[in-house]
């Protein structure tokens, strides 16, 4: 019962979920190859912005988190059951891809998509 | 290095593709950004420009048709004893084995079609290199069988897909592709002969090969250990079998 179930989760609370601005969110963050060591080799883009995930984890997952059942249930066992199993952990949940121009060792030009390489938004789970 | 237990039960291999990927296509660091200027690398960031924005994003209406581009100069060019109006160059061009998660669509020459002198202009074309061409025969006009595409007009781009499957091994034991870079000077005007031996077709002529990749394919159905060993000696023959 779904309900009987809800109604044992206490409701979110500020105290045990920390302030809004330390909740799980993506931060932007950029780098340059430089930074990285890659520039001897990378001609564009000249900086990169893989951006990342950090936050507390909500003890509800909203809707917006796009959290899997898993996660909801995993919340439920650290509240419930055993404190020893973690609350799930705020990751990216979808990347976009990022194109690359850069020389070879052996001279020739590569254009290059490589997938999963900026995070756009994150998840609990 | 990661001494967490949990990491130890992902996948043995590959387990860091990205990095794996980068160390077999990145120079050393100690090895300087090898000298690329001029038309070629100019091509290659107007590509870039047009298939990605100032971040890196790629354009959602981009045209490129593949995930991977890759621009190849020639080795060397031998340029050939002149036939009456025509000059000719032998070009070869490396042609690597492929990584198997990676599939060829589509090869291309780029080539400049008309060469401006300072009192002349050559017109050129390219052709796929074969043993016992006919000598006698010389196309009448430049162009072969280009086809449209986004160049600025003084540039061709052919396509030469059939061609690339060619076995052919240069004296170094290299796979190579190799072309005959072409070009006519007008009836009666001032012999090139020198000018052409001195000139180096490595920056007006280059291929241009497209790969998409199929690593989502590999990663669900994984190559049987031999064929795999097979496929990276020689991609194009994992292509026959495919079809």
């Amino acid at each position: 019962q779904a309900g009987s179930i809800a109604s044992e989760v206490p409701g979110p609370s500020r105290e045990h979920d920390g302030p809004e601005s330390n909740q799980c969110s993506l931060h932007p963050f950029q780098v340059s190859f430089q930074q990285l060591g890659w520039d001897h080799w990378i001609i564009a883009p000249n900086l990169y912005s893989p951006n990342y995930c950090k936050g507390v984890c909500p003890r509800v997952l909203h809707y917006g988190l796009n959290s899997p059942n898993h996660a909801i249930i995993q919340n439920l066992v650290n509240e419930l059951v055993d404190q020893s199993v973690p609350q799930p952990s705020c990751v990216p949940y979808k990347y976009v891809p990022i194109s690359i121009l850069l020389i070879e060792a052996n001279g020739s030009i590569l254009y290059k998509e490589y997938e999963g390489m900026i995070a756009q938004s994150c998840t609990c789970r | 290095q990661v001494g967490q237990p949990s990491i130890a039960h992902l996948p043995e291999a590959p387990t860091l593709p990205l990095i794996q990927e980068l160390l077999e296509e990145a120079p050393g660091k100690q090895q300087r950004k090898p000298r690329v200027l001029g038309h070629p690398l100019r091509y290659m960031m107007e590509l870039y420009q047009r298939s990605a924005d100032a971040s890196g994003h790629p354009r959602e209406n981009r045209t490129i048709g593949a995930t991977m581009v890759r621009l190849v100069r020639p080795l060397a060019s031998v340029a050939r004893p002149r036939r009456g109006s025509w000059h000719i160059q032998t070009l070869d061009f490396p042609l690597r084995p492929n990584r198997v998660a990676y599939q060829l669509v589509r090869a291309t020459v780029v080539y400049r079609h008309q060469l401006h002198l300072t009192h002349s202009h050559l017109s050129c074309h390219v052709e796929p290199w074969i043993q016992k061409s006919p000598t006698s025969h010389f196309p009448s006009s430049g162009r072969g069988s280009s086809k449209p595409s986004l160049l600025p007009k003084a540039w061709t781009e052919m396509d030469i897909m059939e061609h690339v499957g060619q076995k052919l091994w240069n004296r170094k034991g290299r796979r190579v592709l190799r072309l005959r870079f072409m070009c006519q000077q007008p009836r009666g005007s001032e012999v090139l002969e020198f000018w052409w031996h001195g000139t180096s077709s490595l920056d007006t002529v280059f291929l241009l090969l497209y790969f998409n990749d199929t690593q989502s394919v590999q990663k669900t159905k994984p190559l049987p250990k031999g064929l795999k060993e097979f496929t990276e000696k020689d991609s194009s023959l994992l292509l026959r079998r495919a079809r």
